[in-house]
């Protein structure tokens, strides 16, 4: 699922 | 030594109401400022976010910061236990394996204690950006949930727009169309009535439903709603909690809508 990994890509990042 | 009382314990009532069906279980940091939970939902789809401040709180004692794993269909089974007038305390010691739930009556005739295991739950830490947002709006929590469950009956989506006019919410499905538009508001009697936009650039997003609908289980929280929105970022659902805190619910825009 792609928006999962924008999420997860999202919070991790920071 | 942990313990937080809230006079008002309709509120931590409420909060569970609001996360529950999105988590099944989350660890609460308890530290010397207050209680924060940080935590996807059990599809990994949205992040929620609750901050309880120590201030809002009429006792607040956390000697060591201390990390609770709850479960919370248990926590909640054990709320709604708790009258809505009830006075809630939680409390814990330093390297307990339980919490403690006291609900006191307004008048201090009925004193109930529940006790809850703790869990050790190995829970990824997140980080939330700093971001700046092209859109920023403020609406009524009840118009917002109504046009969420409304908007439900067309289609899995729903389109949130903003412009410098206002906001509209469109869906789409095999019964037809679906557009709400509200436009900002001149003057209100009431604060929490108003619909405020503050726009820097219009952003157009397509949001799940599904979602939206859970998030809107905040809405007995607080009057009002905030949406802030900016592209390709996860769209930010912000409930305040009387003077105590807030709830923020993120949700990834979707993709190839």
């Amino acid at each position: 699922n792609t928006e999962q990994e924008e999420l997860e890509e999202y919070f991790k990042d920071s | 030594m942990f313990e937080a009382r809230l006079v008002q314990g309709s509120l931590l009532k409420k909060v569970m109401e609001a996360i529950k069906d999105l988590l099944n279980e989350a660890s609460f940091d308890c530290a010397h400022s207050g209680i924060l939970l940080q935590a996807m939902d059990n599809s990994h789809v949205s992040l929620v976010s609750l901050n309880l401040r120590k201030e809002g709180f009429d006792k607040y004692r956390c000697d060591r910061n201390i990390v609770m794993g709850m479960n919370l269909t248990s926590m909640s089974k054990i709320l709604k236990c708790a009258s809505n007038d009830d006075i809630i305390t939680m409390k814990a010691q330093d390297s307990a394996d339980t919490v403690t739930f006291v609900f006191e009556s307004p008048n201090q005739e009925k004193v109930s204690e529940y006790e809850m295991k703790l869990m050790n739950l190995d829970q990824d830490q997140l980080g939330i950006p700093e971001t700046e947002y092209c859109c920023i709006i403020k609406l009524p929590s009840g118009e917002f949930a109504r046009i969420c469950r409304d908007l439900s009956q067309f289609g899995e989506s729903i389109v949130i727009s903003c412009t410098k006019e206002g906001v509209k919410f469109s869906a789409a499905g095999d019964i037809g169309t679906a557009n709400i538009k509200l436009a900002q508001t001149g003057t209100v009697d009431k604060e929490e009535d108003a619909v405020i936009v503050d726009m820097q650039e219009p952003v157009t997003l397509t949001f799940s439903c599904k979602y939206l609908n859970m998030f809107t289980k905040a809405t007995p929280l607080s009057p009002q709603v905030c949406l802030s929105m900016s592209p390709d970022v996860p769209l930010v659902v912000e409930y305040k909690i009387g003077e105590i805190g807030h709830i923020r619910y993120y949700l990834a825009p979707r993709i190839g809508d």
